[in-house]
């Protein structure tokens, strides 16, 4: 049973995949487990559905550990996913949410870049596609969606960490993503989960430009980021990608947002100035509790402004 | 697997666009080992910068010439990786 996995503890792929199988196996009205696709080395790509039942509902769309090394994001995303099976029928959020909408949640977004973290180089971040003419392996999937793809927020040197691909869609990882977003219509939310600097951000990335909905995304950034704060004292800055950090092209928020996907944000994690990439196992839970309110701020806000 | 013995992480801070420039130079020298944890973008944000034993001493004198100031946030990035495996050998088995 899932009562006996270590949430406070960091874990492989195949501890992990084991784990989603107990999870569905202790939430079967609840809980399903889909495969959509497989990576460059063939490992499946799964995604937890959440769902009580109905056809083509409306959606939420989670995803964590889309850069392999960001090991607190995969964690996150376990605790995460127990949390919402737990809350179910338990918290009048999760409950409101859950009888009229479905959660999608993709703990392992780049199973062979993960695999290979815990394999051979711990701090790697792409995936591990090989590219034609170079002795580098691997694109950043998180510059090779098809949303200002090539610009000068991505790199075009196989060697760099935010290669960008050959083209948009590139990587079976993130082609799995679309096709799953597109080919189901009705996603109203997408969250990138990512570590870390502590920042909420929402698109565009690879534009100047405010979105549309800018001020919509900005004022349910500040309340997400203050629940958050409340939790621990944990400090996030936020805003649009471009304002907050810098020009990124290709992310998966701002094709999602392009896309008809209003509600689109990336959370980095923390890390509090000390261990980056490197947060030691005991700061998971903490990392998660924190991170929960702000989770359920953006999804009551989806279920309270349909579109 | 890849060992980083010696690696450090350093935590920058720069005081200028002009020192954000020369940052974004120093991550592009090809012939240094470093990957920027956190980019440098603005004076108000740290940059973190991991470099690998064998750069760290032209990585440093580059910094200290141009007076751009930074503390050791990871001393030795085996240590800490280390420890990370240890850590998880132990969940494992008291899982089990």
């Amino acid at each position: 049973s899932t009562s006996t996995f270590d949430f406070a503890s960091y874990h492989t792929i195949d501890e992990i995949y084991d784990w989603m199988d107990t999870l569905v196996d202790d939430h079967p009205n609840l809980v399903s487990k889909i495969q959509i696709g497989q990576s460059f080395e063939n490992r499946s790509l799964y995604v937890l559905k959440f769902s009580t039942g109905g056809s083509n509902r409306s959606a939420i769309w989670l995803d964590t550990g889309i850069h392999a090394r960001e090991w607190v994001t995969q964690a996150v995303g376990v605790w995460t996913a127990n949390k919402i099976a737990k809350e179910y029928g338990q918290d009048p959020s999760v409950t409101a949410i859950l009888d009229s909408m479905d959660i999608f949640l993709e703990i392992i977004t780049n199973p062979d870049g993960f695999a290979f973290t815990h394999s051979s180089n711990r701090l790697w971040r792409k995936t591990r596609s090989i590219n034609a003419g170079s002795h580098c392996v691997g694109v950043d999937p998180n510059r090779n969606w098809d949303a200002g793809f090539g610009g000068s927020g991505s790199s075009s040197n196989p060697c760099s960490e935010t290669y960008r691909g050959p083209y948009g869609h590139s990587e079976r990882e993130v082609k799995a993503i679309v096709d799953f977003i597109s080919d189901h219509g009705n996603v109203k939310s997408v969250i990138s989960i990512h570590s870390y600097s502590q920042m909420l951000l929402f698109p565009y990335g690879y534009k100047r430009t405010p979105a549309p909905h800018y001020q919509e995304l900005n004022e349910l950034a500040k309340k997400a980021v203050r629940d958050l704060a409340a939790v621990y004292g944990t400090k996030y800055t936020y805003g649009s990608i471009v304002d907050t950090i810098y020009v990124a092209d290709g992310t998966t928020i701002d094709w999602a947002y392009d896309n008809g996907v209003k509600y689109s944000f990336t959370f980095e994690l923390r890390d509090t100035g000390r261990y980056g990439f490197l947060l030691p196992s005991t700061q998971i839970i903490p990392t998660a509790t924190e991170t929960w309110p702000a989770l359920l701020d953006i999804m009551i806000h989806v279920l309270e402004h349909p579109y | 697997e890849e060992l980083f013995v010696g690696d450090q992480v350093l935590r920058i801070t720069a005081s200028d666009e002009e020192q954000i420039t020369l940052l974004k130079v120093l991550g592009e020298q090809e012939e240094l080992q470093v990957d920027f944890w956190r980019h440098p973008t603005s004076p108000s944000h740290p940059v973190d910068l991991w470099v690998s034993f064998s750069s760290l001493q032209p990585v440093k004198t580059f910094l200290e010439s141009n007076s751009i100031s930074y503390s050791i946030m990871i001393k030795d990035v085996q240590a800490l990786l280390d420890e990370e495996k240890k850590t998880m050998t132990k969940s494992r088995r008291t899982e089990r």
